[in-house]
């Protein structure tokens, strides 16, 4: 898609002619990761039956979608392209409750990736648990590396617990972690960075692969005590939550540079505040 | 003790329910209202810092009163809306001098100035259908100014920003800026 190649000093950013995230390309570096696919998808929750709690609801608590399979939440999307000086934009609407922004600031060193999720459907009384998928070809044998409430960032391993024979049961949910801060997948060569602006889930699930909810709307109580769903319909419609994501691609001698870097920068952002005036610049100055 | 309430409020949201979610709705409710009332009232510490820090040397101006646009992540700072001047004033609170985009939410374009006086390169892009479209925001706002900010660390820096005459807003429609759907 030559109309929307985000380009700058370090990076560039490639989409397909579908609206699907291509690549990204680390000039600098010579590296790139391409993405087999790239987007929103959603898992249907467990709806359950809380008076056994072997049949227990996906809720607060409880992260159970009813099939390890993951569905887009559209066939379609659309996107625009802006390119300015101080930032090139692709800006991907997937439907009426999910789309993304991502954007390549001048001299930037991250992609960043604003989301924005909701209101949530839940007509067809269907409790829906939203991801963003980052589907790349790096070869990350099983293993995938996030930060652990605060503490230092662990390596997780797929189906796998360091301290005693795990049997699979949840596929999908027995490979979430928290994900405060961070989360990267890496091979040799190249590593794949997300920072994330809050505290998020997620997990590999499959190699290459990045997963990372950030919005669920639930039509039935896990029964762990909250003693309510977790659906906001008190505006009526549920709620929009909109955040954003930093991808880093680097090698992996020199990620920690970038996202050590990047976490403090995002997490001692400036503060802005405004001011009216009735003054004129000379008067003002 | 203005920043008390702030202080209290996240002390209180430590709280493992307000950390993971679990609590009920009505208690999220509860969270949010307690923040924002601590927000507000921080506000005061802003504006009384700034007023030490913003006048110069032998004088005394008047320093306006600085406000925070809590929905700039939706493009929406009613406070600013339509306004024919207003100041922006960035805190760095690293201890490394930072460079920093900002967007601005504005119905039209305007002049940017840093601290120096001198006009910085700025930008009008146009904000999504999709943020447009969010339930709940009230701004007519449909553009935003895009600039890059240099900050000291531990510092502040203002940009001066003035209303552009009608005749250089229809330089706007012939604009660097190239828009493909």
């Amino acid at each position: 898609n030559e109309e929307c190649v985000l380009q700058n000093q370090n990076l560039r950013v490639d989409f397909d002619d579908q609206g699907n995230l291509h690549q990204i390309v680390n000039i600098n570096q010579k590296i790139d990761v391409s993405f087999v696919s790239q987007g929103f998808y959603w898992y249907q929750g467990f709806p359950g039956n809380n008076s056994q709690s072997e049949f227990q609801a996906s809720g607060a608590y409880i992260f159970r979608p009813l099939t390890p399979n993951a569905l887009p939440v559209s066939q379609t999307r659309s996107i625009t392209c802006i390119k300015a000086q101080n930032v090139q934009t692709a800006i991907i609407v997937f439907n009426d409750w999910a789309s993304q922004e991502i954007s390549l600031y001048d001299e930037g060193e991250f992609v960043e990736v604003e989301w924005t999720v909701g209101p949530i459907p839940i007509n067809d009384n269907i409790g829906k648990e939203i991801i963003i998928r980052y589907d790349t070809n790096i070869q990350s044998q099983s293993k995938y590396y996030t930060d652990a409430n605060g503490r230092e960032v662990l390596e997780r391993k797929r189906d796998y617990r360091p301290t005693w024979n795990y049997t699979v049961v949840e596929t999908v949910s027995g490979n979430y972690y928290p994900i405060n801060s961070r989360i990267w997948i890496k091979e040799d060569n190249r590593q794949f960075t997300v920072l994330t602006d809050r505290s998020e889930g997620g997990g590999s699930i499959q190699d290459g692969s990045i997963e990372i909810m950030v919005h669920r709307r639930l039509l039935h109580d896990d029964r762990l005590g909250v003693g309510e769903p977790l659906n906001e319909t008190a505006y009526g419609e549920g709620l929009v939550v909109r955040g954003r994501h930093f991808l880093i691609v680097e090698p992996p001698a020199s990620s920690a540079r970038y996202h050590r870097v990047g976490s403090q920068r995002l997490f001692m952002h400036p503060i802005a505040t405004f001011a009216l005036t009735q003054q004129d610049y000379n008067s003002y100055s | 003790n203005s920043i008390f309430y702030l202080s209290e409020a996240m002390g209180v949201a430590q709280h493992h329910d307000a950390v993971s979610g679990t609590e009920k709705q009505e208690v999220a409710f509860d969270y949010a209202q307690r923040l924002a009332v601590g927000i507000d009232a921080a506000e005061n510490v802003i504006n009384q810092a700034f007023s030490k820090l913003l006048p110069k040397d032998g004088q005394s101006p008047p320093v306006s009163n600085q406000f925070l646009c809590q929905l700039s992540n939706i493009s929406q700072c009613l406070e600013i809306d339509g306004q024919d001047r207003f100041t922006l004033t960035l805190w760095n609170p690293t201890i490394h001098p930072v460079v920093q985009h900002v967007r601005v939410p504005v119905r039209t374009d305007y002049t940017v100035r840093d601290p120096t006086g001198q006009i910085v390169l700025s930008e009008l892009v146009p904000i999504s259908y999709a943020t447009q479209n969010i339930p709940g925001r009230t701004s007519v706002t449909q553009k935003q100014i895009i600039f890059k900010a240099s900050l000291p660390a531990l510092g502040f820096n203002s940009y001066y920003f003035e209303k552009k005459p009608e005749e250089e807003e229809e330089k706007y429609k012939q604009s660097k800026v190239k828009i493909t759907h």
